[in-house]
Formats: C-alpha cells, structure tokens, sequence
C-alpha cells in the first residue's frame, strides 16, 4: 500500500500530463515533471512505481502512454456522478466550478430542507428537497455525495446517503462523521491550508 | 527539509492532542494518537522527529507539553490577520466559517469590484472597494489573503495583493498564479479530492 497522499499527487501528474500532451509533448522526464510541479523527481518516480514500471531509464516517460495508465489508475476513464447536500455558500460553489465536469465528476442534484431554495437551480443543476434523497440516489445510481450543511446535521445527513446507497463521501463540515468500513469519506479542512501558510510565514520570519 | 504534507499532519496532531488535553488525559502513545487519525504510528514519530525529540521511549508524549511546542512550530502562538478577495460564494463561506477564528486566523475585510456588494457584511466582516486594498492593507498590516474571484482576475489580484505588502496567499481560482519568490502561495483544488475518492471507489471495484 502507499500513502493517501501519493493519490492526490497522481492526479497532479495527470494534469500536468495533460497539458505537456496538449503542447504536443512526447515525452518527459521526472526531472522535468518535478520541476513543472515542484515535486522532487525521486518522489515521482517512487509514486509511479507503486502502480507499474512506466519510464525506460535515462529515456523519461511516454506522454501519451503514461496520461493513459493514470487515466484508469484514478478511475478517470468513466464519468462518476455526484450529488450535493447543502444548497448554502459551499454547495453553490462547488455546483458552480466548471473544473469537476471538465474531469468527469457531473454534478446531478443538490438537495436542502429549506423551502425557499427548493425549486431553484444552480449553474443548470435542480435543488430538490431533502427528503427525496433516497428516491434520487437509487433511480441515478449515484456512488458519490459532497456534504456541505451545518456540522450538527452533518451526522444524519451521512447516514442518509449511506442508506440510500451512496459509497463515497466529501465532508466539509467541521466534524467527523462515523461510517460503515466500506464507505470512503474524505474530509476538506481548509484551516490547515491556513496553518501550513502560517508555518512558512513564521519559519521564514528566523524562529 | 520535510515533505509539505508533515505540516498538514501537524494541525491534525494538533487539534488531535487539543481534544485530549480538553478530556483531562495526560499522556498518549503514538499508536493511540495514530488510531485517533487513522495515520501510521511511524509516521507520527518521523513527522515529529523534524521538530525535536518529544516523547520517551515506552511513555509517550505529554500532552500539555507537545500541544505547547505544536503551537509555537506551525505559528499559532500570535493571530493573524487575513483579508479575502472575492465576496462570492467561495469568499463568503470562508468569512462564515467561525473555526478560522478559533485558530487565530481572523478575517479583517473582503474585497470585491461588485457595487451591489461593496457596504455590506458577511458573518460581521465588511465588504469593501477593491481599489482599497493597497490603503487597507498597509494600515492593518495585514500578512495573508485568500483569493476568491474567478481564474481571469487571479493573477492581477495576487500582484495587487503582493505589491501592498501581503506575503502568504491561499488561492482557489484554478489558475497557477505567478509570483516573487519570497510570496508563500497554497492552492486549494477540491478536484483531487473527488479523484481520490474515485480511485479508492474504482479500487475496491476489484480492479
Ligand atoms: N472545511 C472547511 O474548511 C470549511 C470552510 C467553510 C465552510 N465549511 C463548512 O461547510 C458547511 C457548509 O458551509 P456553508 O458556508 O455553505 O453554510 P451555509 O449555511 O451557507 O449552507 C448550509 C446549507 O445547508 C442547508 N441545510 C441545513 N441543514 C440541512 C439538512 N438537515 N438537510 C439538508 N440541508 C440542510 C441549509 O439550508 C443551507 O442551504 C458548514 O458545515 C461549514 O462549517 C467548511
Ligand atoms: N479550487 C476548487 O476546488 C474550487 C471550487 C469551487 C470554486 N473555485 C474557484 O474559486 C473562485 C471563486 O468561486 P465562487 O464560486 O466563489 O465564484 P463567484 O463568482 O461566486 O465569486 C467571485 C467573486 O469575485 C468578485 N470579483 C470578480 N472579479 C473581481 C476582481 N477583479 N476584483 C475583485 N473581485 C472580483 C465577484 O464580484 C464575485 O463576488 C473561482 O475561481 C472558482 O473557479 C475553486
């Protein structure tokens, strides 16, 4: 097994991929894949190494091959289709950013309990009523879910989406939700994107 | 040198012994930190051991002891001021979001060039003219922005931001900003996220 952060890492290998093939680019080094991303080249060769061996020594990577095999490693060679729960300020934005479509995560629903918001649409997505969660998720077949509510209705909102079928979660809200093994949550925590700012600003500051 | 994610990780065991220390225990064991977090044990020993040798070998660390010298590494023994550009979605869920506070990390002003917008305030925070950032920033002296307005404003709004003195940046808009050397700049990008969850789902789908 590997770390959970070598998937994130994939994903930027992927992107950066995607543009260098765009540009009409063959093939790279890691040396120059590190430098585009400002990852260290030996980081990159070990996280690719965990899932094949992909690089001829000294001759760098195949563009295309490589944008392939990550393609199915991240399972990006199928669309996912994902509801939202919580039409407020993060749900809105996350309806909103155009980047999910683009890498074949299609926004179906978003669902709230406030009745002023039901009926309404956000960047052509419907805003349904929370209680038709589980009708949805079954009829759409839908594996994925983004909570974006309040933290004290994080819990029954999760345990909602579990019954209905849903396997895998992102949670915003700042609690942690209990869930059965075989769902997959991630969590955002932006704080410690601020943290970490603040580290560099204090480390470089001469502690 | 330490890999980027150790600092993400330190919040975690920060917040992690913030818990412990609330509920009156003393001391913990890497294992019991590392069964709390869902993070390797040799992990929390590796991390920590870039800072300082905390814990004796068959007892643990204290509590009250690494909570303090935590706080001193990743700068949240001060609070610090940060403004947001962009009272849209994104900027009004980080100006809602009151854990930012808890941390020390207070929200002084949002900018935006929108009239309808400019005069108002989100969760107590004003919403003011964009053309004041340079005035506003220097006054409060202001270290860390978040940038929260669409990728074609990006980058002119992190030069706006550097030029009035602002050295750590948080940018949202899915756009690789350019800037001094001695700027600290973290992207967020919530699709990676989904990736990793899409690889994790994909996985277990026995691949
Ligand atoms: N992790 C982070 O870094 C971060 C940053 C900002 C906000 N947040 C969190 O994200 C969540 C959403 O934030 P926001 O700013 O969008 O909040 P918001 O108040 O703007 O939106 C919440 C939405 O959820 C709906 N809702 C409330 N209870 C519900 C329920 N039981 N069922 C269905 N819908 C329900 C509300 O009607 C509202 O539309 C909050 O928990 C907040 O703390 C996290
Ligand atoms: N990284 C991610 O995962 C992720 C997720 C969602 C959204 N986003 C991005 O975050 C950004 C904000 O998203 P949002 O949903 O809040 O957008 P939004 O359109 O709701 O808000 C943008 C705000 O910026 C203001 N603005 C525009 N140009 C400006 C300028 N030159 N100076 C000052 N203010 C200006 C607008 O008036 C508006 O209030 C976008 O770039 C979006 O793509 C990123």
């Amino acid at each position: 097994k590997f770390p959970k952060t070598t998937i994130e890492r994939l994903s930027y290998y992927f992107r950066a991929l995607e543009d260098l093939s765009k540009r009409g680019i063959d093939t790279v080094s890691s040396e120059a894949l590190g430098g585009k991303l400002n990852i260290k080249s030996s980081q990159i060769r070990k996280d690719l190494s965990y899932f094949g061996d992909f690089g001829k020594r000294g001759m760098g990577y195949d563009v295309k091959y490589l944008l392939k095999e990550l393609k199915y490693i991240l399972g990006l060679d199928r669309e996912w289709s994902v509801v939202i729960v919580g039409a407020g300020h993060i749900g809105a934005a996350m309806a909103n950013y155009d980047s999910f479509e683009k890498r074949g995560f299609n926004i179906a629903a978003i669902f709230d309990n406030d009745e002023k918001k039901i009926g309404k649409e956000i960047n052509g997505t419907p805003i349904l009523p929370y209680d038709n969660i589980d009708d949805f998720v079954k009829q759409n077949k839908i594996e994925m879910a983004i909570i974006a509510v309040p933290a004290a209705a994080a819990q029954a909102v999760a345990d909602k989406l579990v019954e209905s079928g849903v396997t895998a979660i992102l949670n915003f809200a700042p609690v942690a939700v209990q869930l059965d093994e075989n769902v997959r949550c991630l969590s955002v925590d932006l704080t410690t994107k601020l943290e970490a700012l603040a580290y560099y600003m204090s480390y470089s500051q001469d502690k």
